[in-house]
């Protein structure tokens, strides 16, 4: 379902030149879920930017379904991410000038579907955002604006969830109900859920916890072991 | 210190009016740290917003070392912010256009200190970013953005610190490195702490911890008293 192998990424500066991830494997399998933790800075977010291919590496590959990202254009690799994948961001990126249903609504929209509008409605409400359809970003809470995030990224039903910190601004109760919403719509669905976490409470929920340090991914026997 | 009286705060949105704190009364006394908890959603953000005069209840007042917001206009409540106040905001707002150095300087080349990129190099390292100072907020992970809005809110030395959930995007051991920074300036300036948070090791190190829960602020015994 996702593979890496040999994994090189470094991002370039002003004279300087920082490897963030150095010769990284990963596999993960269908419908397994995945916690990906490590210390602020590591390279999570990079590496989630990577397996989705919104950020291309110096060298190495990446597999999703068995497609080879760095043999396709950008357009292809568009292609997939609506499809086939759901993505919430750590800075959530909602589009300021759409309400939070029609923010939740677009990838549904963008993919033609008719029925977009209650779909988006239904997901707001498992989210508990249902008196909050008509705000836009600005007029949302943190948590708000990382719950529509959560809802956009499940709305079209995707074969692969990856979520960047999806309880960060959420209180426990909170933080709580979405673990069981994404977990649920993964049963419903099939999905495979890749989280990347600073939730001890999150990571011991999923399948397989890694640990990211020094570049590269170690397995780990639970979340909190150092 | 800090003084709310009778404090009613609504949004007024195209047909709907949402009242978010109701006749809310708070009183922080000088040098307390005070964690302010409560489901995402239930105001904590709009609460820090009218401590600092960057909003305005429809009716109330609010005291800051004695003085009235109320009676102040933008400039003079702008003028308060800078001497006294630092402020760590739940999205950071970092200036995009200027490095981490830049960002950290920024309250004290206002304020017109000479030292002012020295000192800034000295917080960025309290915060574990040496490494980072020429960064500008994009080339920067999540939780490295969070320190760099920590450190500018601490540079100046402010006599009251607010932070809206400081920890959301840090891993644990991260995170309790801030809190220690925190509690160690504290120390030194005699400083006032005030922290939203959704985390219970943050406010376990308060003393004292409020709640916030239909628009009103409660006393608890303990973070995680239910
Ligand atoms: N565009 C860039 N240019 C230079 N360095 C970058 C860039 N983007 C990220 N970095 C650096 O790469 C490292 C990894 O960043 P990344 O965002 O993947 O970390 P992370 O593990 O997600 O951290 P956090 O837990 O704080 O979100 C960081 O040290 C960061 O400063
Ligand atoms: N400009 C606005 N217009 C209308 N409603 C708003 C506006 N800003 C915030 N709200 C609403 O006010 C309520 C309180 O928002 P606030 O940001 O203070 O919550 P919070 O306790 O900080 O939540 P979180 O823990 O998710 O950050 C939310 O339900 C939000 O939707
Ligand atoms: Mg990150
Ligand atoms: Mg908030």
């Amino acid at each position: 379902m996702i593979e890496l192998n040999n994994i090189t990424m470094r991002y370039s500066m002003a004279g300087t030149v920082i490897t963030v991830l150095r010769d990284l494997n990963c596999s993960v399998a269908a419908q397994e879920r995945v916690a990906i933790v490590g210390p602020s800075g590591s390279g999570k977010t990079t590496l989630l930017l990577l397996m989705t291919g919104l950020e291309q590496a110096q060298s190495g590959s990446v597999r999703i379904n068995g497609n080879a990202l760095e043999s396709m254009d950008r357009d292809q690799r568009a292609d997939l991410r609506r499809k086939e994948i759901g993505i919430v961001f750590q800075s959530f990126h909602l589009i300021p000038s759409l309400s939070a249903r029609e923010n939740v609504a677009l990838p549904l929209d963008i993919g033609g579907t008719a029925d977009s509008s209650a779909r988006a409605d239904e997901m707001l409400s498992r989210v508990g955002l249902s008196e909050r359809r008509a705000h836009y970003p600005a007029q949302l809470s943190g948590g708000e604006q990382q719950r529509v995030a959560i809802a956009r990224a499940l709305v079209h039903r995707p074969g692969i969830i990856f979520a960047d910190e999806p309880t960060g601004n959420l209180d426990e109760a909170t933080g709580q109900s979405i673990m069981e919403l994404l977990f649920d719509l993964k049963k419903e669905s099939g999905a495979t859920l890749l989280l990347v976490t600073h939730d001890p409470a999150v990571a011991m929920r999923c399948d397989r916890t890694l640990r990211l340090q020094e570049g590269r991914l170690h397995d780990t026997a639970a979340p909190s072991s150092e």
